[in-house]
Formats: structure tokens, sequence, C-alpha cells
């Protein structure tokens, strides 16, 4: 709805009323927003995610942005958790999947991705895990394995494990499935997946247009 | 830059909140509950263009002068009331996958404004 009797003192165009001039405002931060994270629309909760378990990831998180190095020369960049699906496991084996929006089109690049991992151990005991990343390679129906680390737990609660290069390609192509062998007696699923607020997650660092950008000297 | 006060009609900045409970987006912004979007409105004499502290930069100057020149004569000249200072918002959200995404979107609050 336009005013007739006043104009942009900016533009020398004419003026909306102030209703008007809010719905508009409102739009314009909506598109600026979903623009800038790459969206088309905003997202639609699917699979929601416990209120102690985004509580407990945060505070990670948190930590982790502390221990970050500051970095010059930096695009937009993001930090993603993403919580696990327990997928195909057994008494012997856990499979995780993680799965991360598809960015490769929009010229995102995974940077640097962790597993942070509880475990809860009897006292005075040890156990190692032995992650290993899988991943479903073109014109193959079967899991791949592509890397695999050593986790040595020598006491109870949230550890962290580095995730190589091979991970953060598979983080990049939109899905990444780990499988987790703990190794020795003292190990059971419960050690690993204990309650709600123990879900373990995958931080990915990501860079918006890394592949694409130029540096001039 | 100069913040609006009620009559002003220079080139000023006019706080804006953007509520994500107004918009309807609480359920996947996380944090924060709303940001200071803020806009600038006003008039740009043609004399205020390239002045120092409104001006962007010593570039920008320049430039005006050169365009304030080339407009002399014309009585509304080509200067606009643009945001001059910006700076990022820190968001926090659930993504389609219900991830949680932590970043910095830049140039999201307008800080100050100026005529170009």
């Amino acid at each position: 709805t336009l005013r007739a009797d006043s104009q942009c003192p900016a533009c020398g165009g004419p003026t909306l009323d102030l209703e008007s001039q809010r719905e508009l405002l409102h739009d314009f931060a909506k598109r600026s927003i979903l623009d800038k994270l790459h969206l088309r629309q905003r997202p639609t909760l699917g699979r929601p995610v416990s209120r102690s378990a985004l509580r407990t990831a945060l505070q990670r998180l948190r930590e982790l942005s502390q221990e970050a190095l500051l970095e010059d020369d930096i695009g937009q960049e993001y930090e993603i958790i993403s919580f696990a699906e327990t997928g195909l496991s057994n008494i012997n084996q856990i499979r995780l999947d993680f799965h991360f929006p598809d960015r490769n089109s929009g010229g995102m690049e995974i940077q640097q991705a962790s597993l942070m991992l509880f475990m809860q151990l009897p006292p005075n005991s040890t156990c190692t895990v032995n992650v290993k990343v899988l991943m479903l390679r073109p014109h193959d129906t079967n899991l791949t394995l592509i890397a695999q680390h050593l986790l040595e737990v020598d006491a109870s609660g949230w550890h962290q494990i580095f995730l190589g290069p091979e991970a953060q390609a598979a983080c990049s192509q939109g899905h990444l499935t780990l499988q987790l062998v703990p190794e020795g007696q003292r190990a059971h699923r419960s050690d690993i997946l204990g309650g709600t607020s123990h879900r373990p997650f995958v931080v990915a660092r990501v860079r918006v247009g890394g592949k694409h950008r130029v540096r001039r000297r | 830059g100069i913040d609006c006060q009620g009559g002003s009609r220079m080139c000023c900045r006019q706080e804006f909140f953007v509520d994500f409970r107004e918009i309807g987006w609480q359920d996947w912004i996380i944090q924060p509950e709303g940001y200071a979007m803020n806009f600038c409105t006003g008039q740009c004499p043609l004399h205020v263009a390239g002045m120092p502290g409104i001006a962007a930069s010593f570039h920008t100057a320049v430039f005006n002068l050169l365009k304030a020149n080339a407009a002399a004569g014309t009585a509304r000249g080509g200067s606009c009331c643009v945001p001059t200072i910006r700076r990022p918002l820190s968001l926090l959200y659930y993504d389609k996958d219900s991830n949680i995404v932590k970043t910095d979107i830049p140039d999201m609050v307008v800080e100050a404004c100026g005529c170009s």
C-alpha cells in the first residue's frame, strides 16, 4: 500500500505504510538469511534431537571452538554437529550413520571432521576401539573400508577422534558411515551407546567457496 | 553514523529488530531469538556525500567528489543513504537432517549509515 502524501527521502520514490514496511523488512530478513545459508526454503525438521543431547553437544562444541586456531583469509565458516543414527549393529560392532547436506554444488569444503564418543568404563580398566570409515563406492552395493583409526580409552568420558581426509570426503558427499569395533573383553555396546544425552556425534568444520576462490597477490 | 531520532530527515540508522518468534522461525533457529537488522533512511544532500566520517572510505570520498562535480547543477545528485558498517550475525540452527549448524553470516547487522 503506497502512501500518496510522502516520498522516500533517500531514493525519491513513494514510501510504504508502516505495516507494509514491516512486512517488507521481515520478508527481506528471511530472504537474506536463507540466501546466505544457501537454502531455498526454511528447513522442516524431520528427526528431532533430544534437549539433553543438544545441550551436551553444544557444551562440547564450545570447548572445541575455544581450541580452534584463528585463520586469516577465511570465508563464511560453518560448524555442523551431526548426531549418529545407529544402523546394523551386533555385540561385536556398532555402525553409526551420519547425514550431511550435500553442498558440493555450493562450493563448500569440509575442512575438519571429528567424532565425539562417550565411553563408560569400569574403574581401572582400558579399552581400544577400532573406528572404521566405510564408504559406498559408485557401482558397488557393499560398503568399502577406506580408513581406520584406533582409539585408546583409559577413563570414562567424552573422547575425540579426528577423522582423516577420507571421512571428510564422505561428509562432503552427504553421508558418513563409521563402524566401531571394540577390542578386548571390557567393551560392550552399552559402554558406547549410553543414554540419550551421550549420543555420539560428528563435528565438521565447513568453509564456503573453498574450491572456487582465487587468491590475488 | 547517526541514529534516527524524532523528525530527523538526514541520513540515519533506523533500528529494526527481527523477532524469530514473530516470523515463525523459532523452531529451527536455536539461537539467537532474533536480530537487530536495522536499515538506513534519510536524505543525502550533495554536500554531505563524501564528508569525512560519513563516507565509507577515502576512495569513496574521491569518487563522490568526482560525481558531485559531474552532477553539479542537478537538484538531487546521486548520493544514497546506505550502510557503511555492517557486522556478522552468529546463528545456531537445525538443518533439514536435524544437524546443528553454527555459522557467522557476514554483513547482516547494519551498524552505521552514511551517504554513498
